[in-house]
């Protein structure tokens, strides 16, 4: 299933990675 | 390493060339002056690195190396002060880049640790969502390197 690799590609790990630096409070990282 | 802390600097330059800086940002060399760092940092959060803060950067350094140490030397004390203060964050010793090395060499991996301390003022300052998603504009393999950056400052950050 592509959708189940998403999170897997390079692509997906920069997407996930950076989605949930965003979802982040600022000021408050780590 | 010397080419992993290269591809840091040159990733993170390209970055920087996002911002719309009256100084140019295209090369190592074009940064050591630090002109072109203060005027990012005041961009990234205009309230800390306020107008009275970015009138002590000297623009006019040239070969200066005493004025560019001055400069580096305001931009890194903005910079830990932000982190230690607004972020609540002690940038750990061995982090801090030598700013003689970037003065007198242009060196690459001093210059890189200063750009990826700047790096975490952006991707944590109020504005962070503007910025980041900027980041996700970029090349993949420059956003590669820019994640590791902030992952690599997430786990050495704090005491």
């Amino acid at each position: 299933d592509p959708n189940m690799k998403a999170g897997t590609t390079s692509e997906g790990v920069l997407a996930n990675f950076f989605n949930s630096l965003l979802s982040k409070k600022t000021g408050s990282p780590g | 390493m010397a080419e992993k802390e290269n591809e840091l600097c040159e990733s993170l330059i390209i970055w920087l060339q996002t911002f719309n800086t009256a100084a140019p940002c295209q090369t190592i060399q074009d940064l050591t002056n630090g002109v072109a760092m203060a005027q990012i940092l005041h961009e990234i959060d205009y309230t800390w690195f306020d107008v009275s803060w970015l009138s002590r950067i000297k623009d006019d350094v040239g070969d200066n190396k005493r004025i560019k140490i001055h400069n580096l030397k305001k931009i890194l004390q903005g910079i830990v002060d932000y982190y230690r203060e607004f972020l609540d964050q002690h940038i750990l010793e061995f982090l801090l880049p030598n700013l003689n090395l970037i003065a007198d060499h242009s060196d690459a991996t001093e210059m890189g640790r200063l750009l990826q301390l700047i790096l975490g003022c952006a991707v944590n300052c109020e504005k962070k969502q503007e910025h980041i998603q900027v980041i996700m504009t970029l090349e993949e393999s420059v956003q590669h390197v820019v994640m590791t950056a902030i992952q690599e400052l997430m786990s050495k950050d704090t005491l």
